[in-house]
């Protein structure tokens, strides 16, 4: 072997075969935690059903074919690669609503996102999806707002509003992407979104909690990179 | 690039497959079941330092010519990565979102000598 030289792998191979293989698999689990800004393996309190995933999946994906943008998340689950940005890594979240508060015609769904997401990331797009069922064949308003915590974190302030005109059964969709981008900007990791309907007859439902319709918001993420100085 | 196999002990690469349900995280890991974790072993012989086509480059011919012609010159040289694609995941965050991302360089497809 040259003289005075240590590669990478060298130690590796003087190993007993178990040694190598634990020592092989440990680097992986760091590595891939690391590069996932992860501090450990999280732990899955309520996996999604895998009827909501999917769900979820193919109704990106048309929606991505609709305004023609980047091949989200396919309807079979496989992973695309995403454009590869120069190394930048992006990433596709899909946060399921929590429901919160809610009356005979109003309801407040609460969206998590991580904090290392939060910390490091600009929101390239945001879209809140909605799958109504509309009893009666006419057109019915749903006001849409997005509340965020007011400087004291105690109560909730409105920082958007939206009237939707939903005329039947199906999927609506609004632009959270400022919201979103803004809670990060503050440090806050949920977004609530309040929805209430008129509280005469035949008002639009939403899909129910489990149902595999149930509302979700799907944002796409780019890391901050460290700013780094190339010297050639 | 050069895959390893048998007992070869030239700048090879060698395939090693990480199967996330053998190592307990297929729960949070929707896709894919495991990660080819391949690396870059063997050795780097003088003669084979920077061979076109093996991390060649303008700067590795010169310095090939000096090592030709002043062996006490030579420097040392090592196995590495010379291809390397991305690893894409589609996992649960702690908060239960799923997350799908494209990890760079993060699996080994050749290896050469540097």
């Amino acid at each position: 072997a040259p003289k005075g030289v240590w590669c990478p792998a060298w130690g590796l191979e003087a190993l007993a075969p178990t040694t190598q293989r634990d020592i092989l698999i440990a680097l992986a689990k760091q590595s891939i935690l690391s590069k996932l800004r992860l501090p450990d393996r999280p732990n899955i309190t309520q996996a999604t059903s895998r009827a909501a995933l999917l769900t979820a999946l193919r109704r990106m994906r048309a929606q991505h074919m609709d305004t023609a943008g980047s091949p989200g998340m396919p309807h079979d689950g496989s992973i695309p690669h995403l454009r590869p940005g120069m190394g930048v890594q992006e990433y596709e979240i899909l946060s399921f609503a929590e429901s919160g508060f809610s009356t005979s015609h109003s309801v407040r769904l609460h969206f998590h996102f991580t904090r290392e997401l939060a910390g490091n990331t600009e929101i390239l797009q945001a879209t809140l999806y909605l799958f109504w069922v509309v009893p009666g064949p006419r057109t019915h308003p749903v006001t849409v707002r997005l509340l965020q915590p007011d400087p004291t974190g105690l109560n909730m302030t409105v920082a958007s509003e939206t009237q939707l005109e939903v005329q039947r059964t199906g999927w609506a969709t609004l632009d959270v992407g400022r919201a979103v981008q803004s809670l990060f900007g503050q440090g806050s990791q949920m977004l609530t979104v309040e929805l209430e309907v008129a509280e005469d007859w035949g008002s639009p439902l939403l899909a129910g909690h489990g149902d595999s319709h149930w509302p979700f918001v799907a944002a796409q993420a780019r890391a901050r990179m460290p700013h780094r100085v190339q010297r050639r | 690039g050069v895959d390893c196999s048998g007992d070869s002990r030239m700048c090879c690469r060698k395939e090693f497959f990480v199967d996330f349900k053998e190592i307990g995280w297929e729960d949070w890991i929707i896709q894919p079941e495991g990660y080819h974790m391949n690396y870059c072993t063997g050795l780097c012989p003088l003669h084979m330092a920077g061979i076109p086509g093996l991390a060649a480059s303008f700067h590795t011919a010169v310095l090939n010519l000096i090592k030709a012609n002043n062996a006490d010159a030579a420097v040392d040289s090592c196995c590495v990565p010379t291809q390397r694609r991305p690893l894409s995941l589609l996992y649960y965050d702690q908060d239960s979102n799923i997350v799908k991302t494209d990890i760079p360089d993060m699996i080994v497809d050749a290896c050469g000598c540097t």
